[in-house]
């Protein structure tokens, strides 16, 4: 079933659902789709559970594309690295090893009404789709509406603003969801990826101060490690280092959000390209950016899980 | 045409601010045009050194581009055809399926 359905083409909503439900059928050994909630569209909100079942607890790596709608790349990426793991589980010692220890928990599309909505009619919506009771302007920044370092530097108060954050944190049911299930298991999942495009970057907390983390030694060797890999496959470089440095400083992210909460490695990836498409990645560059970026996630994970307490 | 094609014309430029007052006339501006920004994710972000890049609509560009070169700031295009990049972004047989 891996082998119907294209992994180099952009697919609507529709289409990875319909695409969900067709994989935890047919992979039932080593995937199970269930919902952590709803949109504010009443979208239900799907995780892929991806790993071999076990009866003990086992560790947990959460990965998370499309919180910003019109980065179509990241939820490719999320389809792209469910069909590696699977296809590969029999034939690479490494997937099978990392299916065994551990399960990642996959969420494709995390914005899934603001997702629907650039497919539609808005190629570059970013936000969500929530209405704001006072302005005719829709949608949150999801990536701002986190409670950590909440309305700082970057984000703005006016719904009609890109980067509004929100009138409370947490206010979109999307990210209260995906915060209520992370907080519920924050003793099993052991690090937090997100997806975002474009820039190639690997970037690690914070993004709302000018500090290092306490675990810097072995977040900082993770990264390292993994953009020399990724830049291994076809040659392609991504900066890696603390968002506050790299980028610049903002108010807190999901990234942050999931480090201040006991989630000890956590990371955000800017992925393809540095502008040239922006955010209208070719799908003929989606197979290579998707292969080298797996690569970067197994490092990652291997990592963490041999070389990190 | 995808999106009925209602970014035909439109462009994306990259500029780069290099002093506060650059800066300043970014933001004086944006209070009167509303652009979207590709990077970074808003005018609150932007600072001397920091690229930035701008989808430009067809009928500001004219404006726009005055308003660049009036404040010093260098500026260069990355899409000189919007519509036509997210065209060429799916091939034919995804097109059609769309």
């Amino acid at each position: 079933s891996t082998h119907l359905y294209s992994y180099e083409v952009y697919h609507s909503l529709e289409e990875i659902q319909s695409w969900m439900h067709h994989m935890n059928r047919s992979h039932s050994q080593l995937l199970y789709l269930f919902s952590i909630g709803k949109s504010f569209e009443e979208r239900p909100l799907f995780v892929l559970q991806l790993g071999k079942r076990s009866k003990h607890l086992k560790k947990a790596v959460w990965i998370d594309c499309g919180i910003h709608a019109r980065e179509w790349i990241g939820p490719a990426f999320c389809q792209w690295f469910v069909k590696e793991a699977l296809q590969t589980y029999h034939s690479d010692p490494s997937m099978r090893r990392l299916l065994k220890q551990l399960y990642f928990y996959i969420m494709p599309v995390f914005n899934v009404d603001g997702y629907h909505y650039s497919w539609t009619t808005d190629r570059f919506w970013r936000k969500t789709r929530s209405n704001s009771t006072n302005f005719n302007c829709h949608g949150v920044d999801a990536n701002r509406n986190w409670k950590v370092k909440w309305s700082g530097e970057g984000a703005s108060l006016h719904p009609c603003a890109d980067t509004y954050c929100g009138p409370v944190p947490e206010s979109e049911p999307e990210v209260k969801a995906v915060a209520r299930f992370l907080h519920k298991h924050k003793k099993q999942i052991k690090a937090y990826i997100s997806f975002h495009a474009y820039s190639q970057m690997l970037l690690y907390p914070y993004s709302y101060k000018d500090a290092i983390i306490p675990n810097f030694k072995c977040v900082e060797s993770a990264a390292f490690k993994a953009v020399n890999a990724l830049y291994s496959v076809y040659g392609i470089k991504y900066k890696h280092g603390p968002a506050s440095s790299i980028l610049y400083v903002t108010s807190g992210s999901s990234m942050d959000w999931a480090y201040k909460h006991g989630i000890p490695y956590a990371f955000a990836f800017e992925l393809r390209d540095t502008g040239y498409y922006g955010f209208l990645l070719p799908e003929s560059l989606i197979k290579p950016t998707c292969t080298e970026t797996t690569l970067a996630v197994k490092n990652i994970t291997n990592h963490i899980l041999k070389k990190c307490p | 045409l995808l999106y009925n094609n209602r970014y035909d014309g439109d462009q994306v430029i990259r500029l780069l601010p290099k002093t506060e007052q650059q800066v300043d006339a970014l933001k004086s501006f944006h209070e009167l045009v509303k652009v979207d920004f590709w990077q970074p994710s808003s005018i609150l972000s932007v600072k001397p050194g920091v690229l930035v890049d701008i989808h430009v609509p067809r009928n500001w560009s004219e404006k726009i581009f005055q308003s660049l070169l009036q404040a010093g700031i260098d500026f260069k295009i990355l899409v000189p055809d919007l519509q036509g990049l997210i065209e060429m972004q799916s091939g034919s047989r995804a097109r059609i399926r769309r």
